[in-house]
């Protein structure tokens, strides 16, 4: 492994970890997106169904199972913990599932390595989590005031992405590896789904102003 | 054959 694909973990791991520190202690949800977290919780089902026939490392599984637990936790903190739900807002948080799992599992039928259930699932699970995001930008654009921990996870999860790509252009220049371009291509959309987020969140720490979105 | 790196990541 190399110092980009740890990295990339970590902040991902850390991006997660911000936003379970947030809902468990301040006992809100404000500003999260309800539908990305539901999301990523699918696409981590979808995705990690290889924990019960594959043992890569011990590193592996536990990261895959911190995944899929704080996914579902988080998920259940905004649907059924009694207080954390009534900070949810409903009313802006108004994505469309299906608009974007619909596609993203024609897509997989379409365009895969292999026609099997798991491999149809991992290439649904890699286009899904391209676009996972989105509801919870499009929050973040609605609600205008963004609190810190809000945007440090979206800052996160986008540093973890950035740094994906980055661990694959090494590994193609020291170990001549190609990852393939069903990854490259939902690993570089999705990485741009962030740079105007990225654009916003650099200047405001620049200047030292509070984080918001244009309209 | 199996890509074992693919595996790997998360």
């Amino acid at each position: 492994m190399n110092i980009f694909r740890l990295a990339g973990d970590m902040t991902h791991l850390a991006s997660v970890l911000v936003l379970l520190l947030k809902i468990h202690t301040i006992k809100s949800c404000a500003g999260v997106s309800l539908k990305t977290q539901e999301l990523y919780a699918l696409v981590f089902a979808t995705r990690y169904l290889d924990i019960f026939t594959d043992f890569i490392s011990v590193y592996n599984t536990v990261m895959k199972l911190i995944f899929l637990g704080s996914s579902f936790s988080i998920v259940w903190y905004i649907r059924r913990h009694k207080i954390v739900r009534r900070s949810y807002d409903k009313e802006q948080d108004t994505f469309r599932h299906y608009f974007l799992v619909l596609p993203c599992l024609l897509l997989a039928l379409l365009i895969h390595e292999k026609f099997t259930v798991k491999e149809l699932l991992w290439t649904f699970s890699i286009y899904l989590e391209a676009v996972a995001i989105l509801p919870q930008l499009v929050l973040l654009q609605r609600t205008r005031n963004i609190d810190n921990l809000t945007g440090q996870y979206v800052f996160l999860l986008g540093a973890y992405r950035s740094l994906y790509i980055l661990n694959w252009i090494y590994r193609y220049f020291t170990e001549r590896h190609f990852v393939h371009w069903i990854t490259w291509i939902a690993g570089l959309v999705q990485t741009l789904l962030y740079a105007d987020f990225f654009y916003y969140y650099f200047e405001s720490w620049k200047n030292n102003v509070k984080l918001q979105l244009p309209a | 054959e199996e890509d074992l790196e693919r595996k790997d990541e998360l």
